[in-house]
């Protein structure tokens, strides 16, 4: 009945009526196409033509590029973004604290789950990444999340992503909910 | 680029405060509908030149239809959403809504509303001898 | 129901026959 930003999170990955997941899946991936697009010309901005030759790289939005990149035709193949790539996670390997994923992409976690789903031989450092990322980072949320009670919290949660900013939510509803048990 | 003014009410939506429910955006929804209209024509048009022996077609259907499912996903999220605030107000306001948000509200959300009234109305009074308002209370009493 | 119909009255029934329904696997919370 009151909504409780943990299970919105929680259950973001692949909802189909969430409409964070719905704003994630618009993120650009860099795609190559394989197959003559015959007549979807208007894909590409820097060209008049109206097929797209096999070669040509496009941004694509996450829903429509795992659409034209299955495992049964590949009409595209796809690149990792730049913020999943090996030089950034190297940046996040080494102090994923100071990163501000907020910036990056809002939906860092989400996006990047997403990306999962591509046959890619990148995919398995991805994963992992995206996973000590987040323990390196969830310390430190919690703890904020847990000491800031009535202030303004703008400075702890800008350079959260949206699902670390559920996160924090979450743990300050908890430390409201336990002063308030605490003052009767 | 297909799926933008889907994408739009998504974003209308998301934009708005919790508890906050913006006004129903009929011509929205009417213009991701005529977008879809003219996607399935153009597949249609696509499918009976492959039938009759042109070649290379498919990449374009195989992109309409994916635009399709992601204006259709965009339109009911929409709905879903809308209701889902709809429903969270009936336990916070009661069962009469200010005006202010009524106003927001469309004529078959309205109905909805009634008949989600309804069907707590009769739930809540099986509960018990002579039925429980669940609604009340929804914190516990100080005593 | 009551959400089905609203889905359905509002815009299912004005979408590409081969898109009307729901698919409830697919849309099952998870």
């Amino acid at each position: 009945l009151v909504e409780i930003p943990y299970t919105r999170y929680s259950s973001s990955s692949d909802n189909y009526y969430c409409i964070d997941d719905i704003i994630a899946t618009c993120e650009k991936i860099p795609s190559k196409v394989e197959q003559p697009l015959f007549r979807l010309g208007f894909l590409d901005p820097s060209t008049d033509n109206t097929t797209i030759q096999p070669g040509t790289k496009l941004e694509l939005p996450f829903w429509l590029a795992s659409s034209l990149c299955t495992r049964r035709r590949r009409l595209v193949s796809v690149d990792m973004p730049k913020t999943y790539k090996d030089s950034f996670r190297e940046i996040l390997k080494a102090d994923a604290n100071v990163v501000d994923l907020h910036k990056i992409g809002p939906y860092y976690y989400s996006f990047g789950s997403k990306l999962l789903h591509f046959d890619h031989p990148e995919i398995g450092d991805i994963a992992d990444s995206l996973l000590q990322g987040f323990i390196s980072r969830f310390r430190r949320i919690m703890d904020s999340s847990q000491n800031a009670y009535n202030e303004d919290t703008t400075h702890l949660t800008c350079k959260l992503d949206e699902s670390e900013r559920c996160v924090f939510k979450a743990g300050q509803k908890g430390l409201d909910d336990f002063q308030r048990w605490q003052t009767g | 680029m297909f799926g933008e003014k889907a994408l739009e009410l998504i974003r209308e939506l998301h934009r708005s405060t919790e508890g906050v429910l913006p006004p129903f955006n009929d011509e929205g929804i009417r213009q991701v509908l005529e977008e879809m209209r003219s996607l399935y024509e153009q597949n249609q048009a696509d499918v009976s030149a492959t039938v009759a022996g042109e070649q290379g077609l498919f990449s374009g259907v195989q992109l309409r239809h994916a635009s399709l499912e992601r204006d259709k996903r965009c339109l009911l999220a929409y709905l879903y959403n809308r209701l889902q605030k709809i429903r969270n107000m009936r336990w916070e306001f009661g069962s009469v809504l200010p005006a202010d948000i009524k106003t927001n509200m469309s004529e078959q959300e309205v109905q909805w509303f009634t008949k989600y009234n309804k069907c707590l109305a009769n739930y809540m009074r099986r509960l018990g001898d002579s039925g429980l308002d669940l609604t009340q209370d929804m914190q516990p009493p100080k005593s | 129901e009551n959400l089905e119909t609203h889905l359905k009255n509002v815009t299912l029934r004005h979408m590409p026959r081969n898109l009307q329904s729901i698919d409830k696997d697919k849309t099952a919370p998870r």
